[in-house]
């Protein structure tokens, strides 16, 4: 479902180059839960935002559903990027001005979905990540853990084919953690394809299929038995 | 050093209040390393931020250093806050248009020291955590844990008395982390009182005393063998 060939992502600041990615050949499986692991720096994030188009390679092809994203039109991608799409950002991201529901129903909004059935599927999705007193609230008025749910509800209300999560539980204590995998088990089992970057081996766990990235190559990749 | 009498900490929303701290009784003291662990949303950023100065109880008394900080002008507060505690915050903080270095700078330049010791004692905190080569960076030019090492460097860099750090390893891979904490291992049997909330059991094992808390109270105080 998502094809990287050879990808590299260079970043210039004056004479020096680094690579994020680098020469990065990587393929996500439909039915795949993914976790990414590997040292701070070590290009886990830039991979999520090349397969989540937020960011474009340097060089190298992705192709996502078969089809070549650099060859997609702005507005081409964007509708792909909302429809197929679902993405947790590392810091979350979410608008200060409106409210908890109002940060999940967004995705909706741009799909075009009509206000009852908007604010039903949001009051759904945040009740599924425990935040049903919490609707109303601004993210000022959330803890840190919370701000993580609301991202999280907000990528996945949508029904997006492919869920990309930046250390989903970063910000979360243990029963809260198994709260949310056991919540991403069911959307993966449900025909949801999900990559999470985590750094937490119990976290790691829960997931089908694991690699591991440094110095923008990856290193590894196993197989394994989801917990 | 820091004392907290029956502090309660409450939100009006509507017709409804929420006690993010409810009647805590609460002494850190000089050697301690403090974990403070509990569920998202019990309450441990909102002591954190309290213990800080960033945020003023509702009800009770809270002593820092046997002076009442109710009593405190806006200036004194100020000084001892610059003076006396180092804050990692929850979601860093960084101010995004100078760099890292300048970044760490920061209460160092409050405190009036010289641009020379300013900047070695910058780059040596830097290099503490990992960081020597990202020194240049803006904070959009860092990953995630690169940034949360930014704001760690940032607390220690002043040789603070306390350092507060909330959620300090939760965007760190488990190599970065011990290093991080081996840091603030070193600080504390150099003389620093160090609390950190953290979710992660591993992390909480380096602590000499653990906390946990359950909506807004605490919950249990053990005394353990540090890691
Ligand atoms: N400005 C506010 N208005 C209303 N409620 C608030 C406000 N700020 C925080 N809260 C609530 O206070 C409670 C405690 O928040 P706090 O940030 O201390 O939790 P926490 O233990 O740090 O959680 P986490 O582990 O998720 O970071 C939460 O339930 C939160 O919703
Ligand atoms: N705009 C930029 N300019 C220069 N370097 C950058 C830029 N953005 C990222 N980098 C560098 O690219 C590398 C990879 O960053 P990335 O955010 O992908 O790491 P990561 O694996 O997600 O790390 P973490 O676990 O700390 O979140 C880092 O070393 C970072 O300093
Ligand atoms: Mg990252
Ligand atoms: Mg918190």
């Amino acid at each position: 479902v998502m094809k990287l060939e050879k990808v590299t992502r260079r970043y210039t600041m004056g004479d020096q180059t680094l690579r994020a990615l680098d020469e990065v050949d990587f393929e996500a499986w439909p039915g795949d839960l993914l976790a990414v692991m590997g040292t701070s720096g070590s290009g886990k994030s830039t991979l999520l935002n090349v397969l989540g188009c937020l960011d474009r390679p340097t060089s190298g092809r992705y192709l996502l559903d078969g089809q070549e994203v650099s060859s997609m039109s702005r507005d081409q991608l964007a509708r792909v990027r909302n429809r197929t799409i679902g993405f947790v950002f590392q810091s979350f991201n979410l608008l200060s001005r409106t409210s908890a529901l109002e940060n999940v129903e967004l995705p909706l909004l741009y799909a075009g979905v009509p206000t009852a059935e908007r604010q039903r599927r949001s009051a759904e999705a945040l009740t599924q990540v425990g935040l049903r007193e919490r609707m109303l609230h601004m993210p000022n008025q959330l803890s840190g853990g919370q701000q993580q749910r609301v991202a999280i509800a907000r990528a996945i209300v949508g029904r997006p084919k492919v869920i990309l999560a930046d250390e989903p539980t970063g910000n979360l204590d243990s029963r809260t953690s198994v709260e949310v995998m056991a919540l991403f088990q069911r959307l993966w089992r449900e025909g949801m394809t999900v990559l999470l970057v985590t750094h937490e081996p119990d976290i790691a766990a829960y997931a089908s299929r694991v690699i591991t990235m440094r110095d923008g190559k990856v290193k590894s990749d196993v197989r394994q038995e989801p917990r």
